[in-house]
């Protein structure tokens, strides 16, 4: 038997957001630590590892491991009828071919349920190694979305270039080019607003800007994210999740390979 | 023009 009830619902409205248009299918494998969920878009350019830690759900029961393999297209439609301010539950027997999804609301006066049929994924799991990153940029998560926005209107990839002095976003195409240099903050009231560069060494590497957009969807989920660079490693892109008081309840992390010269 | 890389260029299987 698989358990797992969300008293802030929304949180797991929006972590469907942020994978949704990037990954069709994916199984959410549950343990003990929480519900894992990794996959690579059809392309293989980009991966998708998300967390939501078991203490991040006020009930949290999983017998055994089982990996839920979802359609998340059928996911993400089942989750938009909860409403904000709902308190999800997830339940699946074991062995089971289906999952059920319950919205009280908050008075408890409304309770509905949903059950969605699983899928037999045969799925492959990348080892990611622990790196020790040349670059970890903290900014916030807006600003982000907006520099990704905004560039696209230029070219199809973005050069980021992260050195002592700050972060610069590049991207040129038919129309022209555009540049956008971040300084570091030097004082800010609010450390969601601050933008943040810890830099062992210089980097500057090339990546596509639409995927960059498939990633901002998870913008909402936290008002900071991250991106750590390396010289010609994939780019990890982090949103950690957070409720309401500020506690952590995991994170969605997205992997993008780079760029090169031809 | 740039080349895209896949992510199988970076991460094994498991």
């Amino acid at each position: 038997m698989f358990e797992a009830r969300l008293v802030e619902g929304s949180l797991l409205k929006k972590v469907m957001e942020s994978i949704k248009d990037l990954l069709n299918e994916a199984s959410w494998d549950c343990s003990g630590n929480g519900m894992c969920l990794q996959a690579m878009d059809s392309s293989h350019v980009a991966l998708v590892s998300l967390m939501l830690k078991s203490d991040g759900f006020e009930n949290y029961r999983c017998d055994r491991s089982i990996s839920l393999g979802i359609n998340l297209a059928s996911m993400s439609k089942i989750l938009k009828c909860a409403s904000n301010d709902d308190i999800i539950t997830i339940r699946a027997e074991d062995d089971a071919d289906a999952i059920t999804f319950m919205f009280e609301s908050p008075k408890q006066d409304r309770v509905s349920d949903y059950e969605m049929k699983l899928m037999n994924l045969d799925t492959e799991h990348l080892g990611i190694p622990d790196t020790e990153y040349a670059c970890v940029i903290k900014m916030p998560s807006g600003e982000f979305s907006r520099i990704c926005r905004d560039l696209s209107v230029l070219g199809d990839s973005v050069i980021i270039c992260c050195t002592k002095d700050g972060v610069r976003f590049s991207a040129k195409g038919d129309l022209g080019n555009g540049n956008i240099k971040l300084a570091q903050s030097a004082n800010v009231d609010k450390e969601e607003e601050a933008v943040v560069v810890d830099m062992r060494e210089a980097v500057t590497l090339t990546f596509s800007l639409r995927y960059l957009n498939f990633f901002t969807k998870a913008a909402p989920l936290s008002s900071q994210v991250s991106l750590s660079m390396s010289e010609d490693v994939p780019l990890m892109v982090e949103y950690k999740i957070n409720d309401k008081e500020g506690d952590s309840k995991g994170y969605v992390r997205y992997y993008l390979a780079p760029k090169i010269e031809d | 023009n740039n080349i895209q890389l896949k992510l199988s260029y970076f991460f094994g299987n498991t």
